[in-house]
């Protein structure tokens, strides 16, 4: 995290916001809500409370503006920037501003004034932004979820040492960024999408990419704006050029980067999972035989996808058809005619063919660490 | 190629404009560097792609030209 150059703070805990314009993008009640959730991301984690007025100087004044507003800050239409905010102070010191040109939104399309808020208010209290892509405080617009904003350990550390911890006897956490070479690194869910291989861990997701020497870290809602974060098993259907992403009993569909309209759909209609299936732990598809397989707990499942029905005589147990492989996987994915199974810090390469355990290696394996 | 340089002109513009606004990049010193060894835009870019934990070449690349089209806050990332 980084504080503000001189590091202004603001003198008092109990902090008043003012909305002195709205913009007509959306509801009066949806402004007012998510400014109020925003100031709550800041407030749950520090000893600041925020309490909205409308007669009198307020400390944090918020506004939506075109172009040249007078402050030194053009705005520049559409897209690029989106906000600014100052850092605490009287006068101007904690206005944010909003672009009026940008489309203002209660969901995942662009931009979900809720987030951009959240971010703004950092400033009005004294962060800086943050060179942690999974912070709150980075400079970059990326979506994460629709109705809570999970600040990073990285956020709630930056607040914290500019106001002290926070009044509730349990003291708050935030997630942390997965950094491809760490040891302890264990992922979500792994898929092949278009000829490379993606990770999933939280709210993230890791690749290998020719362009920079270690892994890229990014959020998952760069590519897939409206998944949820924390998916729990993928998998690619190479001969129908689409991705299912599985999180609880849901599913996704996406061709690319497009979430196909209808989902999230239940596994239990589509797959024919009997209810006891509460989750898919991993999963995996196989191009040559068309055959898709779901692992749960220590049971398999084996989906055809050109009878797209569940072979008979399922679940199976694991250890019965991959010897070696214990029960509860974290992910698994196909490369070269093998399935690499990924249990904790772990990676197990099988042989289809031969059907065992070939090589253990480790989970990041694949990032040249 | 018109189109090309037109396109490469655009790209300048946009990086000239990043890195003035959000690197605290002088344009003075851009016409006058003080240190003739040293380019305040090479700089200014590797400073840039060291917070965004690019690879470090102080190059427009296309990863970091991506970057800057990016949306984005209008607080600047560096101070002066």
């Amino acid at each position: 995290f980084a504080i503000t150059e001189g590091n202004p703070k603001w003198d008092k805990n109990n902090l008043t916001y003012s909305i002195e314009n709205y913009t007509p993008d959306l509801a009066r009640e949806d402004v007012d809500d998510a400014f109020r959730k925003a100031f709550k991301v800041w407030s749950d984690v520090s000893p600041l409370t925020f309490t909205k007025i409308s007669k009198g100087e307020a400390d944090i004044k918020i506004s939506f503006n075109y172009r040249d507003h007078y402050d030194n800050s053009p705005f520049d239409g559409p897209n690029g920037i989106l906000a600014h905010a100052f850092q605490p102070g009287p006068g101007i010191g904690g206005d944010a501003h909003f672009d009026e040109e940008e489309r203002w939104t209660k969901d995942h399309k662009n931009y979900n004034l809720y987030h951009v808020a959240a971010h703004e208010f950092g400033h009005s209290l004294g962060l800086a932004h943050s060179s942690d892509i999974g912070a709150l405080m980075y400079p970059t617009y990326g979506f994460n979820d629709l109705d809570n904003i999970q600040l990073s350990q990285d956020d709630i550390d930056g607040i914290q040492a500019i106001y002290g911890p926070s009044n509730n006897p349990v003291q708050p956490t935030g997630s942390t960024t997965p950094k491809a070479c760490d040891k302890k690194l264990t992922f979500d869910a792994i898929t092949t999408v278009r000829g490379e291989k993606i990770f999933f861990k939280d709210r993230f997701y890791l690749r290998k990419t020719p362009y920079i020497p270690e892994a890229e870290v990014n959020l998952i809602s760069l590519f897939w704006p409206n998944l949820p974060g924390g998916i729990e098993a993928a998998h690619e259907v190479t001969e129908k050029d689409i991705v299912r992403f599985f999180k609880d009993s849901k599913f996704w569909v996406a061709l690319g980067t497009n979430v196909l309209p209808g989902y999230p759909k239940d596994i239990y209609t589509t797959f024919g999972f009997p209810k006891t299936v509460k989750k898919i732990d991993a999963s995996v598809s196989e191009e040559y035989t068309g055959k898709t397989y779901f692992f749960v707990g220590n049971n398999y499942w084996r989906y055809d996808e050109r009878r797209r029905s569940m072979d008979a005589g399922y679940p199976k147990l694991i250890i019965d058809d991959f010897p070696g492989i214990g029960s509860k996987i974290d992910a698994v994915v196909n490369d070269s005619g093998f399935f690499y199974f990924f249990i904790g810090t772990r990676q197990y390469k099988f042989d289809l063919q031969a059907k065992r355990v070939v090589a253990i290696l480790k989970s990041n394996s694949w990032f040249n660490c | 190629f018109p189109a090309g340089l037109q396109t490469k002109e655009q790209d300048a513009k946009i990086i000239q404009k990043y890195l003035e606004k959000f690197y605290d990049l002088k344009i003075d010193e851009v016409k006058n560097p003080k240190n003739k060894n040293s380019n305040p835009v090479t700089e200014k870019l590797k400073e840039m792609q060291e917070f965004f934990g690019l690879k470090v070449t102080g190059k427009p690349d296309a990863e970091t030209l991506k970057i800057m089209k990016m949306p984005r806050c209008g607080v600047p990332d560096v101070f002066s």
